[in-house]
């Protein structure tokens, strides 16, 4: 199963995240 | 003896040269058939098939139904006392943590049951000072902005928006823009700030995994969007060889929006993990016996529900 998140941020959004590093719920998806 | 050895071998071989011959003509013309034609996949409005013929054999395998069939034996109850070695043997096999597990691993009455355990309290905490936090356990395949209508990933899936999410019409566009509207602008339109940017986050849940999924963020519902369709396997191994496959799959997709403008949550079935449950949303019926394989969705409008960040939103469950 998977999940797929589409939104709209603004264009200077960071994502803090690997591809392929295991993640968990509420974990903090960008820095700010 | 040796009179009725040649008989029998003789019988043999009238009986099986024309059955292998036969055989063979029925696999060669399968083969030429499904490598000319494949199975359509439909990217970029316009079909493309599958012509790898591994792919478009396993497109045709009927995985609804055995993952239905997965899902009523997974749902038997289990004998108390076997419960807890059966569930670690699991764990072990999935790596799944069961120290996090709030109840007793004798409480769960079947493996289904297991499969959406609910964690102890305070085993994940929402992170405070973000914005956007994560929806679920699991692998993160694939993280980035959105440019462009199809999605291509480096080492995923690749997908076409437009089917992914439905019809535009019901975001923002009417029916003659969509018909004459390009692939970016698309992506466009789904803004509500031109100067912002979409951006994605696709969390592959293994087998093992917390099923259970939150919400990011707070938000809005407009509305939710079922797409029926197949249950191939999203396992990140299987999804760089089958192009679109998360248009393909049943899925169900909550639009809505948060503050920073848009959002789109979507849960994507698999293989014996079909049927897909959302709290707030008790019509939905996933994985369901007389629902064809069509292209169309079935939509249902939720009336703006809130849903506040961290918050318990649904689960994936066996079947």
């Amino acid at each position: 199963s998977t999940i797929v998140l589409l939104f709209e941020a603004p264009r200077d959004f960071q994502f803090c995240l690997q591809i392929g590093q295991t993640i968990k719920v509420g974990q903090a998806l960008s820095a700010l | 003896v040796s009179a009725r050895f040649v008989r029998n071998t003789s019988r043999w071989w009238r009986l099986g040269v024309p059955t292998g011959v036969g055989f063979s003509l029925l696999a060669a013309t399968q083969w030429n058939y499904l490598h000319k034609h494949g199975y359509p996949v439909d990217v970029d409005d316009r079909p493309e098939l599958l012509n790898d013929v591994i792919a478009t054999c396993y497109c045709c395998l009927p995985l609804r139904t055995t993952s239905r069939i997965w899902g009523w034996l997974t749902s038997i109850e289990l004998p108390v006392g076997l419960r807890p070695t059966l569930y670690g043997f699991y764990a072990n096999i999935f790596h799944a943590d069961l120290d996090e597990v709030e109840l007793d691993l004798s409480a769960f009455p079947n493996l289904v049951e297991f499969f959406v355990r609910k964690l102890k309290q305070n085993a994940r905490p929402i992170a405070q000072n973000a914005n956007m936090t994560s929806p679920a356990d699991g692998k993160v395949l694939y993280f980035g902005p959105v440019t462009s209508c199809r999605v291509e990933q480096v080492k995923g899936a690749t997908y076409d928006l437009r089917q992914f999410l439905g019809d535009p019409n019901g975001f923002t566009l009417n029916q003659i823009a969509k018909e004459t509207m390009q692939k970016d602008d698309y992506v466009n339109s789904l803004l509500k700030n031109p100067d912002n940017r979409l951006y994605q986050l696709i969390v592959y849940l293994a087998p093992g995994d917390y099923h259970r999924f939150h919400s990011p963020t707070d938000w809005n519902i407009k509305f939710r969007r079922h797409f029926p369709g197949k249950l191939l396997s999203v396992n990140p191994k299987v999804l760089k060889y089958l192009p679109n496959l998360f248009s393909l799959n049943e899925r169900v997709v909550y639009v809505g929006e948060w503050a920073g403008g848009f959002m789109a949550y979507a849960a994507v079935g698999a293989t014996n993990v079909g049927s897909i449950r959302v709290y707030c949303d008790r019509e939905l019926a996933t994985n369901t016996v007389h629902w064809p394989e069509t292209v169309h969705w079935k939509e249902a409008c939720l009336g703006c529900a809130r849903v506040a960040k961290g918050e318990l939103f649904g689960e994936f469950r066996l079947g």
